[in-house]
């Protein structure tokens, strides 16, 4: 199987990346071999995975504007199993630079596919910035699934609209296949009522789509990237590891079941 | 005096609309007419001090592109002496529409000066979207000062550079004046050693531009909007509450020294 899973939200903050570096980094622990794609101009998997971006030539920015292929881009980490398509700032522009681009969405799905006749990755993950740009809708375009993180903050609900309506445009114009995967519940803060009153909302509305397992407000957690480690390599019996094996889990079980 | 402050940080989830909220709340406790302009498509201060978005017929997308005055869309709020100029997602459409007009990025700035030969405010502050588009830029345009509010986290400083050089090009070729009243550290989790790590670095690097009081996570300020009251209403004895008292009481000696 080779799968392709984006993880989109144009909230910021709702915990895109940490989700994106630590169930890739739990995927190739399990033995499968793993390629996150960086799709940020902030580079934060990047930086969390100890990429030294100012060292790297290439980045995913020269896939979608100069025509690289995902093998000069790609680089391993110090995680077995765990290959990176390093970002950099120059993603910035990418969006204004694509906008006359023909086939502007699908340069990602085809960057894929040409990656995949010569290297395979069992699980491919894709770390969206916090927008619904020509960027993201790339990340979108590419996947076979999306998980959407989401904050268990009042409001947080609110801006899913926007995103779900993005997905069903994609689905119906250029990828009929794309699912979403499920709901993340993340940042959970099981001490304080309004999480929880959240994450009773997000299970009400979205039922079975929801991951079983809340990610909990885990300090081990935004510790981690500063030593360049995933969480089950930085603080491996602390709650957030047990939260990221169990989504690896039941992400498993979600994408082996098609 | 009449002083407009921008509260700006393309960082999304950094506390921009609970600083909005609760410094704008608490000048008007204090006995200043203060107007609150949302700018963000989002509507979160709209929505937090209780305005109705479906009920409201004009909001500040038509200050922005239909030329209404920012007197038909003001109404009052719960709080006594505070006034709102409230958003709606029509918003969203607005950094496309203001794109080809002329003069785009000052029209807030006219509109506040009209306002002004009518209504007078002492304060008026500004509630930006995460980003630093067109609409945001008008409000660095309009403001006599900026406040930064920074998320104590790993990576914070870094989006900042991008920030900064975009006040510097304004205050270079739309508003000479325009000045950092201060960098406003927010969701400082005192427990964490990652929070105290990263308020020094901003100490250190920032210096007396830093309000001294950093704005501690406190679950009151999440619930606070739920209940559609500032936080000195909603819990009066919170660390949230003597967090933003003592973030008003230096906003006003910064900005009354001036
Ligand atoms: N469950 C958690 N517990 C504690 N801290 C967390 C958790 N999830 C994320 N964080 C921290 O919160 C901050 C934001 O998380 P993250 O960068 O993953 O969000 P994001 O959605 O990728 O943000 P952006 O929209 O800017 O890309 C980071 O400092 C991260 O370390
Ligand atoms: N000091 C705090 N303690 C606890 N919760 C907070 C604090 N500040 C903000 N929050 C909560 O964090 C979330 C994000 O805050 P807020 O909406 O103020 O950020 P923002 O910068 O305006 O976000 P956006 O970029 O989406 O406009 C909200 O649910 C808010 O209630
Ligand atoms: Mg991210
Ligand atoms: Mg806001």
């Amino acid at each position: 199987q080779q799968i392709c899973i984006a993880i989109c939200n144009q909230k910021g903050g709702c915990s895109k990346t940490t989700t994106a570096i630590n169930l890739s980094s739990c995927l190739a622990e399990k033995g499968y071999r793993v390629l996150l794609i960086d799709l940020d101009a902030q580079a934060h998997a990047s930086l969390g995975l100890g990429v030294d971006i100012e060292q790297t030539e290439k980045s995913t920015y020269d896939v979608l504007i100069n025509n690289a292929g995902l093998e000069d881009v790609i680089q391993k980490t110090s995680v077995k199993n765990l290959d990176i398509a390093s970002a950099n700032v120059s993603l910035a522009d990418a969006q204004l630079e694509l906008a006359t681009v023909l086939g502007r969405e699908s340069i990602l799905r085809i960057a894929i596919h040409k990656l995949r006749l010569r290297k395979k990755y069992q699980y491919t993950l894709i770390d969206c910035s916090p927008s619904l740009n020509l960027v993201t809708l790339n990340a979108i375009v590419a996947a076979d699934y999306v998980i959407i993180p989401v904050q268990t903050h009042y409001y947080s609900l609110e801006g899913m609209k926007e995103l779900f309506s993005t997905i069903d445009i994609v689905k119906e114009r250029l990828n009929f296949d794309v699912k979403i995967l499920g709901i993340l519940a993340t940042l959970f803060d099981k001490r304080t009522k309004v999480s929880h009153r959240v994450l009773d909302q997000i299970q009400n509305y979205f039922k079975d789509l929801v991951f079983r397992t809340p990610i909990h407000y885990n300090v081990k957690l935004c510790e981690a990237p500063i030593y360049k480690k995933p969480i089950h390599l930085y603080a491996r019996t602390s709650q957030g590891a047990k939260d990221y094996w169990a989504l690896t889990q039941e992400v498993i079980e979600r994408t082996l079941a098609k």
